[in-house]
């Protein structure tokens, strides 16, 4: 194939510029002050320069959290575009950390950049990776709790793209239950 | 309309060399 002149130079642009952020857990700061913004892009090319250049999840110590969220949405609950949405949430094993994490975060942050909830992909606030002693958690995040069609279309394609069995099930959590709960359970508002 | 990429290819572009 004959490449024309000046194809291969320009980059791929994503949909959406994007966050990476960045939380290690210190006791004795505030909360906000151990997230950090780590940078931002927009094209195909910059997501895999950053990629390669940050440290696997697997490698981070317990505690910190990456997040990935679109630009002008900060990756906590009180952003406003957050406040009334709410997370589809897989937890692993522990034992998955070696072996299912990086690849799982991965394909969780293709679907993001590549735009794979379609029609809904605009209810799509971001994705956290949580790394804890007692198993990583990944999370979507999205806008709007209520709408129904969209989560419940996003906790789908989220669940395809991470390859889980048919048997596996997800849960959906509104933000406002997860931040009032009283002790470690949150009830499922979908499943899917 | 809207730029969507399915992973096979975004991830062709995990090796590239840099542009020059």
């Amino acid at each position: 194939r004959k490449l024309s002149l000046g194809e291969g130079l320009e980059k791929h642009p994503l949909e959406n510029r994007w966050a990476l952020w960045f939380f290690k857990n210190d006791r004795n700061r505030a909360w906000r002050d151990n997230l950090h913004l780590v940078t931002k892009f927009d094209t195909v090319e910059d997501f895999w320069a950053l990629y390669s250049h940050t440290q696997p999840v697997s490698k981070l110590s317990s505690g910190c959290d990456y997040a990935l969220f679109k630009d002008g949405i900060e990756p906590m609950w009180e952003d406003s575009r957050n406040k009334h949405g709410g997370r589809w949430l897989v937890s692993l094993a522990k034992q998955q950390r070696q072996s299912d994490l990086d690849r799982l975060w991965l394909e969780t942050l293709l679907s993001l950049i590549g735009e794979a909830f379609e029609e809904y992909g605009e209810e799509v606030c971001g994705a956290v990776v949580n790394v804890r002693s007692k198993g990583d958690k990944i999370a979507i995040w999205t806008s709007e709790a209520e709408n129904q069609p969209a989560v419940t279309f996003i906790g789908r394609v989220f669940k395809e793209r991470l390859g889980l069995s048919p048997k596996v099930v997800i849960g959906y959590q509104a933000h406002a239950d997860t931040a009032t709960k009283s002790n470690s359970f949150t009830k499922n508002k979908f499943v899917v | 309309g809207k730029k969507q990429y399915d992973r096979e290819f975004l991830l062709d572009f995990q090796f590239m060399p840099a542009c020059i």
